[in-house]
């Protein structure tokens, strides 16, 4: 059974995407097999990946009984899939409303390939909306990335009590994987007052790693790769195979 | 009659609020008087400009026919006032979506307040959902932030193709009031590159003036305040301050 984790918070810009991909590139790169699921309709994950036009996604998935297994495509890293989204995905809110358990369609999509892999990475949209909702279902645990800046840290609050809504109400198991702190600048004081605060308030649960700014994952995703492959000595790569090793040792944090 | 800017982009952390707030900040600074409406359930621009605890909201137009009048506050710069925002707004998705014209709301609301103003600014969520429509379709004219960076530069083909289905559907005279470079960083190639890209394909639809990376526009906040009073003589104020003056000089670009 694959541990099954959401990368997720409201707030956008933060690094949800480019923690999916790196950290599932890391974890594949150990020899774990990994699965990515991109819930964004923005779909960068799938084209950070390299992957074009795909066919079917996870909104046939969820609109055509498309099963996990169909929409599941390889990527240049041997150990890594993914499920690519697409663009349509953004009418999920509307065309899922009035469809009955809307809430567990993820988790009963990823039942019959969860034996498959180590871990499944759900990379979520900057909502709280009927796709973040499945992924929080779906997962045992949610990882957060915050940005090292006042609004990111301003909305962890909500985020949390969020979550516990969910925990009552669809899933009882779900945990806190951890809180990462990302784009972190040591030039900067306010990545060090934030960042401070952040650990002050939920100590253990915060990853040691951090992820500092680093343009080389700002630059991967337009090469249609993870930092990783476009440049594995880059100090954003490293971090993200830090978090890996912390991600594997450590599990859950709360 | 006021005119009616919606500040828009699905994609995340790209400078949404921090272009809605330093705009409407400059722009009543030059003696027009300004109404921001913060459309965003994350409230960053409510808290942004140091309004705590904020009752009524626009939750509260939306949900309990609050008028829009009896929602305004002031903020520190006088001629600039706001309709605040508020958490429970993240479930208007579900709580509107089964209101007759659910997608004029917002229209309506500001139809008997709009004579009050020069300009009304609308700070949208990242998505594009029910919240972005009901600015888009109460708006004159979009104003299109893009962070200098891939995944940004990547969704704009996206959202142009989303402005047009508005105008066809719903607003016929929505108008492109310029697309906005913003955390532009002069060291960085990636910056470069973008930039370079959007120009050649956006052309005059660009804003000349470009905003750079600039801290004090990421400290403002924890304050409660514009980066205009923060410090006006901080490189991303004087930015704002010079898009302000192209703003009322050059009208809508396309
Ligand atoms: N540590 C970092 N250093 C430098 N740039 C980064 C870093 N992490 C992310 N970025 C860049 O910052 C931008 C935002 O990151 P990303 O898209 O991963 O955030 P997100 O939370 O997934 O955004 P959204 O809310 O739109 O889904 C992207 O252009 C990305 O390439
Ligand atoms: N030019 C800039 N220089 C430095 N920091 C900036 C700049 N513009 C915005 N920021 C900071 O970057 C983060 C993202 O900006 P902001 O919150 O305005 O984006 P947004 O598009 O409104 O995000 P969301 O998609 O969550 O609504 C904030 O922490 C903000 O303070
Ligand atoms: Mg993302
Ligand atoms: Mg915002």
């Amino acid at each position: 059974m694959a541990k099954i984790v959401a990368v997720a918070n409201q707030k956008g810009g933060v690094g949800k995407t480019t923690t999916s991909m790196n950290l599932a590139a890391a974890l594949a790169l150990s020899h774990k097999p990994v699965l990515l699921i991109d819930l964004d309709p923005q779909a960068n994950a799938t084209s950070g990946l390299g992957i074009e036009k795909a066919a079917p996604t996870i909104y046939d998935c969820f609109i055509n009984k498309t099963t996990a297994r169909e929409a599941i495509v390889g990527t240049a890293i041997p150990q890594l899939a993914i499920i690519p989204s697409c663009h349509d995905l953004v009418a999920a809110e509307i065309e899922l409303s009035d469809i009955l358990n809307r809430e567990t369609l993820l988790k009963r999509l990823i039942d019959d390939i969860s034996g498959d892999y180590n871990v499944i990475i759900i990379d979520c949209p900057p909502a709280f909306g009927i796709l973040t909702i499945n992924a929080l279902v779906a997962a045992h645990s949610v990882l957060i990335p915050v940005q090292c800046e006042y609004y990111a840290m301003e909305g962890l609050g909500r985020l949390m009590e969020n979550v516990e809504r969910i925990r009552q109400s669809f899933n009882a198991n779900l945990q806190l994987e951890g809180i990462l702190l990302t784009m972190w600048d040591s030039r900067v004081t306010l990545s060090k007052q934030v960042s401070q605060e952040i650990r002050e308030f939920f100590k253990e649960k915060v990853y040691r790693s951090i992820i500092p700014r680093n343009i080389a994952l700002a630059e991967a995703p337009s090469y249609g790769q993870s930092a990783l492959l476009y440049n594995s000595a880059s100090a954003g790569s490293q971090a993200y195979i830090e978090l890996a090793k912390e991600f594997l040792t450590h599990g859950e944090k709360g």
